[in-house]
This record gives C-alpha cells, sequence and structure tokens, in this order.
C-alpha cells in the first residue's frame, strides 16, 4: 500500500525542502517508488529535482475539480522519483480552495486515483511554512507527518503548535488516524553549544519520535539546488549524503515495524 | 514624520524577525524611536525582544475593527523600541480578514491613529513567510520594503514573485508610493563559493538597493533570541552587533537621502 507523508513545519527555512528532495532521492537509491507532491508556491523542490516551473503542470485546477490529476505526474533526475511539480498559481489556491465546500479534503479527492492504482510505495509532500489552506489539506491527506526541526531557539516556539494542529485533525475527525512519523533534526552545527540543548529538549517532549539520524549543517546541501540534483548526485560522499541515507533507511524501518 | 517599513519575504528563514528585533535595537540605540510590529502568529519578534507570547496582545481584534489600537503599545528589553505583539490568534485572521471589504487596508486603519500621533521615527513591521493577506496589509500600509535575502541558492528564485508583488500594489492604486527601501544579504558565510555567487547575482539585478552592509553568519545572533535580547545586548561587540549597526546607519541615511 502506498504511505501518504507530509513534510511540514510552519517555521520557515528548517528544511522542509532539502529533506523532501534527499529523502526521496535516497528512498529511489533503495528502490523504493516515491512520488513527490510540491505544494509550496516557491516551487523550490520542483527545481531542486531538476524541473523548471511551468504553468498548468501543479494540482491548481485539480484542486478546484476543474481537472483530473492524469498527466501530471512527471520523471525527475533521481531515480525511482517522480514528481507532481509546483507554480505560482498554487499561491492562488490558497484562497480559492477556502471558500469551497469540504475544502480541507481537496487534496485527498485529487490525489485518490493516484493511491488507489498503488504504483508508488510512498507519497511524500512538501508544504509551505505556514498551516493555511495547502498545509491543512496535506495534513488531512497524510498518514503521517515528518517534521524537520532546525537545531536553533526558535524551532522550540513552534513545536506546540502543530502538535495541537495534529491532535486537532485526530478529534475533528478531518483525519482521525494521522501520527507523527517523525521528527528529524535539521542543520545541526557542532560548534556551537545551541545544536545540543535544542536536540536535548526536543528528545524530552518527543522521545523515541526523534530519529537516531540527525543532519549536520552542510555546505554541499545548500550548493546541491544551484545543480538542479540531490545531494547523493551532487557529492555521493559528503555528510549531508551519508545522514539522508541513514534518515531513508529509519523511515523504512518505521513503516515496516508498523 | 513617522516612517513605516515593512520586512518581508516570503521564502522562510531568511533573517525577516532576526533584522527586525536588531535593526530596531540599534535604531532605538542611536536615538531613534521605533515601534515593532509583530505581524507573524509566530511571535518570534515578540519573544525575541524579550515578551511573553499572551492572549489579547496583538493587532487581531484591531484588524476586525472590534477594538481600537490604543493600550497595545508596550516596552521592550530594548531602549527607545517598543512593540504591538503577536499572538497565535492572529494566524485566524488571515482567514477573517480575507472575507472583509477592503481587506488590504486593515492594517492602514489600525495604526492610523499611531502614526498620526508622531510619535515614532520608524515602525518596522515583521511578517510571516507569506504573501497571504497579513503580508499584504503590511506592504499596503508600508512606505517602504526592507527585504532580507539568505545568501543561498533559494533565495534568488523568489526574487522576482515579490518584486512583480511590489510593481502590482503600486499599479493597483493599493500603495501607489511603496518602493524598495533596501536588500539586505544575510547569512554571509565566507568560507563557501555560494555565499559570494548569490550576493553578484542579486546586485546585478537590483544594484544599488542592496545595502553595502552585509549580516555575516554569526552564532551570537542565533544564541541571543533564547535570552529574549537583541544581540547588542547579548553580545555587544560581536560581528554580529557591528553588522546590524552599521546597517542601521544605512537605513537612516537613506530616509535622510530621500
Ligand atoms: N543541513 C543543511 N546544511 C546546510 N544548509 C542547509 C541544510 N538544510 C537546508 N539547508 C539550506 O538552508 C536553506 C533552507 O532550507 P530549505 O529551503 O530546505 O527549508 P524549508 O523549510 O523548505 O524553507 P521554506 O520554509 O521557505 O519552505 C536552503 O537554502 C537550504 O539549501
Ligand atoms: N546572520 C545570522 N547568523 C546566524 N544565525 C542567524 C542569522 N540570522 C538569523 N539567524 C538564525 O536563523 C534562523 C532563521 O532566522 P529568522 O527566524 O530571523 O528568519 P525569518 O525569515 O524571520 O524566519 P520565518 O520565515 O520563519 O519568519 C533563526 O534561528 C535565527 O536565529
Ligand atoms: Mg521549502
Ligand atoms: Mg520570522
Amino acid at each position: 500500500a502506498t504511505r501518504i507523508i507530509a513534510v511540514a513545519n510552519q517555521k520557515g527555512g528548517v528544511g522542509k525542502t532539502t529533506t523532501v528532495i534527499n529523502l526521496s532521492a535516497c528512498l529511489g537509491e533503495s528502490g523504493k517508488r516515491v512520488l513527490v507532491i510540491d505544494l509550496d508556491p516557491q516551487a523550490n523542490t520542483t527545481s531542486g529535482l531538476g524541473l523548471p516551473r511551468q504553468t498548468g503542470t501543479s494540482l491548481y485546477r485539480v484542486l478546484l475539480r476543474e481537472r483530473s490529476v492524469h498527466g501530471l505526474i512527471q520523471d525527475t533526475v533521481a531515480p525511482n522519483v517522480q514528481i507532481i511539480p509546483s507554480e505560482l498559481d498554487l499561491a492562488g489556491a490558497e484562497i480559492d480552495v477556502a471558500r469551497m465546500d469540504g475544502y480541507l479534503h481537496g487534496l485527498n479527492m485529487a490525489i485518490a486515483p493516484v493511491v488507489r492504482n498503488g504504483g508508488f510505495d510512498f507519497i511524500l509532500i512538501d508544504c509551505p511554512p505556514s498551516l493555511g489552506v495547502l498545509t491543512m489539506n496535506a495534513l488531512t491527506a497524510a498518514h503521517s507527518l515528518l517534521l524537520p526541526i532546525q537545531c536553533e531557539y526558535y524551532a522550540l516556539e513552534g513545536l506546540s503548535v502543530i502538535a495541537h494542529i495534529i491532535q486537532q485533525l485526530r478529534e475533528g475527525r478531518a483525519n482521525a488516524t494521522i501520527d507523527i512519523q517523525g521528527i528529524v533534526m535539521t542543520m545541526y552545527d557542532a560548534r556551537t553549544r545551541l545544536s545540543p540543548d535544542v536536540v536535548a529538549e526536543v528528545k524530552l517532549h518527543f522521545g523515541e519520535k526523534v530519529y537516531k539520524t540527525v543532519i549536520p549543517r552542510n555546505i554541499r546541501l545548500s550548493e546541491a539546488p544551484s545543480f538542479g540534483k540531490p545531494v547523493i548526485q551532487y557529492d555521493p560522499h559528503c555528510t549531508g549524503s551519508t545522514a539522508y541515507r541513514e534518515l531513508a533507511k529509519e523511515v523504512i524501518e518505521r513503516e515496516n515495524a508498523r
């Protein structure tokens, strides 16, 4: 069965896109078939996987029930990884979709044919830095949430908010079964005392949910997008590549253990 | 007269909050009277200037025209700097305000009494990482935009979007006179070739608009918020403090030259 994982955090710049691009490439490298959905109008995941931003290629009109999802899935530079790209018009979806009945279930309905088909092991959804309509649609459609947290002070302030949202989705029956697949600590910088402090604090609140793999700050991760490649293609043996391969292993283990 | 500057960029984690906190503290240090408005429901600027998040303290009900702005302005830990804090309810404003007539002018009307009073030299507005209703309200109320850009590849992709928005606001007469006060390059890391490349690219497109001051990556800037202080109080002589003092000088020069 296809597992749908939303990668979300309303705090900006924490590594959502970097995690979707590189985790999907590492899952693909280990033989899993992955569909990436770029739900962020910034379209960073789209360009980071080697595709241009093109009008009419996103889920925008599917969310408005004006067309079907067929024909929107494209290949990426990463083996076993395909994508439904983003485009600027998606920003309009925040307001347009909010005015529709049952607006939380737009994405659910949009991708139902793809999920029924069962052609993918994983669907990873990159979310914008907000808790607006697009992110709420992703959390409603997802089986679980993968939450990137930057090893910085402000990261701690937003945690209670997203935990509260997951609770509300479960109780409000919009998504009664969503859980947190895991929390990945990103941009860990061993030279500061801030990073270990933040990791310790997050483990205090979320315990086992925190992956053992910690993603270090690694300049190769921020250089790779300018070449439109995941880091395992740009510099296969850097610390960033090793970390995301480890994370992919953990994600697969947690899915197998369900 | 009071100058209103919106600090905005839809890309997340580029240093909007860090710039509002530290620029306002440096302007205050040089004798300018500053009002900070935290328009981001994450309320990072509120905690970074030493205040707790408290229900009922934000502009939320003022934007809904249910109360006036009087009584919302509070002191911060920084001399000459006051704040209208943020709170979680502000997230509800995105949808509530969008449904009102003339929704772009909510902030304009909300702070008009404060602007008329003339008690501040600067009003700095921290925006959330999106181009939703709150950010559009800030860009409609502001005299100018201060645009922080991180020295990373993805920073370049979003530039054309925000430049286009400014153009639309001018032509649509929502704010016929807004301009870009300046572009500040943030988290410059001299050890990588990515940073100089990004700076060169931004200067190519925006020339003189780019401040001479470049904010370096400096761990003291990310440690200061955990103490609820601007960096000039946490570590007055670190490279982060020096850079934001320089930026404050340039902002004042540009205002005097108008
Ligand atoms: N581990 C890392 N080491 C170094 N740089 C990183 C790392 N992870 C991400 N980056 C860089 O940090 C910036 C922010 O990361 P990214 O864009 O993935 O975050 P995001 O959460 O998707 O941002 P947004 O909230 O805007 O969607 C990017 O320029 C990216 O290249
Ligand atoms: N020059 C710098 N050197 C080191 N760390 C920095 C610097 N500027 C900002 N930071 C840190 O980087 C992170 C992102 O910065 P900040 O929160 O100010 O960005 P933002 O644009 O306001 O984010 P958001 O889009 O979520 O509102 C914070 O943890 C901050 O402490
Ligand atoms: Mg992103
Ligand atoms: Mg911020």
